[in-house]
């Protein structure tokens, strides 16, 4: 359970590059450059990882994302 | 949404942790 909450931070971090402690959907979008997704998916990734809506991707809702993406 | 929309969705996710986790080893 570290090992998976470490590894979810590092890849929290190649998405939240300037070290805010969320992410955002602009953070989102210019992930598109880098990962083979549409602006589209991006959006449903996000949408389905803010699990209050509020619009800000934290790092316990990605890392439970993470989670349940690893069958935790 | 029933479950086809989980399941598309959840495609969709396992397919960025995916590629964030291939970013991440093919940058090391």
């Amino acid at each position: 359970h570290v090992i998976m909450a470490e590894k979810a931070h590092e890849l929290f971090a190649i998405c939240d590059k300037e070290e805010k402690g969320f992410i955002t959907k602009r953070d989102m979008q210019r992930l598109q450059s880098e990962l083979p997704l549409s602006p589209d998916q991006l959006e449903a990734v996000f949408d389905s990882l803010d699990q209050d809506g509020n619009g800000f991707l934290t790092l316990d809702e990605f890392t439970e994302g993470f989670g349940s993406f690893l069958g935790l | 949404d029933g479950p086809k929309a989980n399941a598309a969705s959840e495609g969709v996710l396992a397919n960025f942790f995916n590629s964030l986790l291939n970013k991440k080893t093919g940058a090391a």
